[in-house]
C-alpha cells in the first residue's frame, strides 16, 4: 500500500458516499445516469470474484464489500425506490451501454494476462470501468445544468483513477517486475475521458459559476 | 514455486 493508492481508494470511497448521500437524503437522482451506475455494478461484480477465495487483507475485503454494496444499492434506489425513481430521467439517459459491454468482453477475451474465466472477467471489468462514465457524461451534456453533488461525484470518480496512475508509477519504480500493462492503459484511457469534464469543472470552480458542459 | 502475484488492488 502506498499513499497514492490509499488516496485513490479514499477518493473513490468519497465519490460513492457523495452519490449515496445525495440519493438517500434528498431522495433525488436528478442528473445521475442509471446506465453508468449499472455498468459500475457489473464492474465490481466481475472484478471482485475473488472476494471469498483470495484473502488479501481486512482493508481489501472491507473496501470490496463497500463498493459492491454501494453500487448495487444505488442501482436499486434508482430502479425501485418509489420516490427516487421518479426523479430518474430515463428519456435523457439513453446511452446504449450494451454497446460498451460486448466490445469490452470480446477485447478481454483477446487481450488478457491469462485465458481463465476469472482473469478474463477481471480484464473485462478494467475495460468496462474505463468507459463506464460515458453515459453519465452524455447525460450531463444533455441536461446542461448539473447540481453540485453530481459534479463532485464525477470529479471524485475521475480523480481516484488519476491517483491510481501515480500508484502504478510508484510501484513500477519500487517493486521489481511489477508490470501490468492492461490496468495501466485502461486506467490512463479512463482518466483521459474525464479530461474535458475536469477542464470545465475547474473553470466553473475558478469563476465560481454554475458548471455547464458545452452542448 | 512462486505463487501468482495476487491482485492486491481494488
Amino acid at each position: 500500500m502506498n499513499i497514492f493508492r490509499f488516496a485513490g481508494d479514499m477518493t473513490h470511497l468519497a465519490s460513492v458516499l457523495v452519490l449515496l448521500l445525495k440519493i438517500h437524503t434528498i431522495k433525488s437522482c436528478a442528473g445521475v445516469s442509471l446506465k453508468t451506475q449499472e455498468l459500475y455494478a457489473i464492474v465490481f461484480a466481475t472484478r471482485y470474484l475473488d472476494i471469498f477465495t483470495d484473502f488479501i487483507s481486512l482493508y481489501n475485503t472491507f473496501m470490496k464489500l463497500v463498493f459492491l454494496g454501494s453500487s448495487f444499492s444505488i442501482v436499486w434506489y434508482m430502479r425501485s425506490h418509489k420516490i427516487v425513481r421518479r426523479s430518474y430521467d430515463k428519456d435523457q439517459d439513453t446511452f446504449r451501454h450494451y454497446f460498451l459491454i460486448v466490445p469490452c468482453l470480446l477485447l478481454a477475451m483477446i487481450i488478457n494476462e491469462k485465458f481463465t474465466f476469472r482473469e478474463v472477467l477481471w480484464t473485462f471489468s478494467l475495460f468496462l470501468e474505463a468507459v463506464a462514465i460515458l453515459p453519465q457524461l452524455v447525460l450531463l451534456q444533455r441536461t446542461r445544468n448539473i447540481d453540485n453533488l453530481t459534479g463532485q461525484y464525477i470529479f471524485l470518480l475521475g480523480a481516484y483513477r488519476a491517483f491510481y496512475i501515480f500508484n502504478w508509477i510508484y510501484r513500477y519504480f519500487t517493486e521489481p517486475h511489477y508490470v501490468h500493462w492492461i490496468p495501466w492503459i485502461a486506467g490512463l484511457l479512463q482518466t483521459l475521458l474525464y479530461g474535458d469534464f475536469f477542464y470545465y469543472y475547474f473553470h466553473s470552480w475558478k469563476n465560481n459559476k454554475k458548471l455547464q458542459l458545452p452542448a | 514455486f512462486q505463487s501468482p502475484p495476487q491482485k492486491d488492488e481494488l
